[in-house]
């Protein structure tokens, strides 16, 4: 475990509990795509398969029960919960989760590492987390202005990429590690997409404004 | 050549 990674996972986990500070406190979820918290809901359960098998660390277990349990809640309280449920911007959030999780998937049955249940669900979980940002970020363009919490979710969410990478690269110098080009081209893909944001995201902060996309 | 994409991140 090196500091990039741990960054990451703390970036990843405080993403997580700035959606669950507006849930919970504002009871709304304005502005916050179901489609792409669906979508993590899928990548959590298909990546992590193994939990009760592989035994890696007390850390990995806990901490991929809370993303299990977070994602699932999430996805809960938008579909279920009386009052978050109002808030959910149903007419702007229209992007088809199949467009994205076929793809993955076909993907996944092509290229993998082995060709086994896990094993292909482990890479399409890969594949999906890549690009199950692009529904919110287009939620985001869609809405006139970002409120703060959902800006600083995207935010930690880009963190966390932006640190996994070099993480990655670290791990690819000073340990006996090597990832699959496919696996590469998954992390990068999934980075890049936070680019445009953080653009936007930065120079709202400077300026002092309300973060705002163009469309 | 063991496969080696690391499992052990999250």
């Amino acid at each position: 475990m090196n500091i990039f990674r741990l960054t990451g996972d703390l970036t990843h986990l405080m993403s997580i509990i700035v959606l669950l500070l507006k849930i919970h406190t504002i009871k709304s979820c304005a502005g916050i795509s179901l489609k792409t918290q669906e979508l993590y809901a899928l990548v959590f359960a298909t990546r992590y398969l193994d939990i009760f098998t592989t035994y890696i660390s007390l850390y990995n277990t806990v901490m991929k029960l809370i993303f299990l349990g977070t994602s699932f809640s999430i996805v809960w309280y938008m579909r279920r919960h009386k009052t978050v449920r109002l808030s959910y911007d149903k007419n702007n959030d229209t992007f088809r989760h199949y467009f994205l999780v076929l793809p993955c998937f076909l993907l996944a049955l092509v290229l993998n590492n082995r060709f086994t249940v896990r094993e292909v669900l482990w890479t399409f979980s890969l594949y999906l987390e890549a690009v199950a940002i692009i529904p919110q970020l287009v939620l985001l363009q869609r809405s006139k202005n970002v409120d703060n919490l959902t800006g600083n979710y995207v935010f930690f969410l880009g963190a966390y990429r932006g640190f996994y990478l070099i993480n990655w690269i670290y791990r690819y110098f000073t340990e006996n590690h090597y990832r699959r080009w496919i696996t590469w081209m998954a992390g990068i893909v999934q980075t890049a997409l936070y680019v445009d944001f953080f653009y936007y995201y930065f120079k709202s902060w400077k300026n002092n404004e309300k973060l705002k996309l163009p469309a | 050549v063991e496969e080696n994409d690391t499992k052990d991140e999250l």
